[in-house]
């Protein structure tokens, strides 16, 4: 019989298992401040 | 299997920084008044090929003014960008552009300056003097002084004023009206201009020579007025950069 596991349950097993220190790229986008924000 | 779409420009991306710096020395070559802006960032960038290399892009830029009056023949890398505690102004740019083969043109764009809120400096700096409106009783009263000062003591050209670029009041330690405005030389001398002033007219654009003067005047505790006028030397004008002929103001325009 096919059983509909509970989303959370899924989303854990399905995570890709990350490497120790992975950083996430930065956003694309907005890029860098060259002298300051106002 | 067709070819994964590229991925998304990011906004520090050499490419990206390529198109703003594009972007922004158009913008600085056609606008008629006030300071040059110098990039301070790339909020978005979104690209949309057309064909083989062929992309439409649209930026969204975030500048700020610099000291060099438009007019000012001195390369923008080179044109401070005013600090905040000197009353900044920011430039949001709305920019589209194409690119094909490489090569970067502008197609359209669209921006708005404003000066940072009163309330910023204030926070940080109480005692930095704000922004005045260009048409502020004082502020015209101080450019007429010190044009008028200027004139009668230079030997050169009898200068006419062309836009008032920024002015500042403050009222402590002592009230003291700062200001900064754009002139142009005519065909009289000062000594010619005392006998019939409504005969000086800015120069033809082929001899055109445009300057800027900085002027304060103190006004108490003792009544002071310092004026520091400097001619650029006539300059090849680019050609789509009319006259200027009107005062300009702070409270934010919208080119396009």
């Amino acid at each position: 019989s096919v059983t509909k596991r509970p989303v959370a349950e899924a989303a854990q097993h399905d995570k890709v298992p990350r490497p120790v220190g992975f950083v996430p790229p930065p956003p694309p986008c907005p890029g860098k401040i060259r002298h300051f924000d106002i | 299997v067709p070819a994964a779409p590229p991925a998304p420009l990011g906004c520090d991306d050499p490419e990206s920084v390529a198109a703003a710096e594009v972007a922004v020395n158009y913008i600085n070559g056609h606008s008629h008044h006030g300071y040059k802006f110098a990039l301070n960032g790339i909020k978005d960038i979104r690209v949309v090929p057309q064909g083989p290399n062929n992309d439409i892009m649209f930026l969204e830029l975030d500048l700020l003014e610099t000291t060099c009056h438009i007019l000012s023949p001195t390369p923008l890398e080179n044109c401070t960008v005013r600090s905040f505690a000197e009353h900044a102004v920011e430039g949001d740019c709305d920019v589209k552009m194409q690119k094909v083969d490489g090569t970067l043109s502008v197609l359209a764009s669209k921006c708005h300056s404003h000066a940072d809120s009163s309330e910023d400096i204030l926070k940080v700096c109480p005692e930095c003097p704000l922004l005045a409106r260009l048409n502020n009783t004082e502020v015209l009263e101080v450019v007429s002084a010190a044009l008028n000062d200027y004139n009668s003591k230079t030997t050169d050209s009898y200068l006419r004023l062309l836009e008032i670029g920024r002015a500042k009041i403050q009222y402590h330690p002592a009230h003291t009206v700062v200001t900064e405005f754009a002139v142009g030389a005519t065909n009289c001398s000062a000594k010619e201009a005392k006998a019939d002033v409504g005969a000086c007219q800015l120069l033809p654009e082929d001899q055109s020579n445009f300057g800027f003067c900085t002027a304060v005047m103190v006004k108490l505790p003792s009544q002071d007025l310092q004026v520091d006028c400097q001619l650029y030397g006539h300059q090849v004008p680019a050609p789509h950069i009319p006259l200027l002929s009107r005062v300009s103001y702070p409270t934010g325009q919208d080119t396009s």
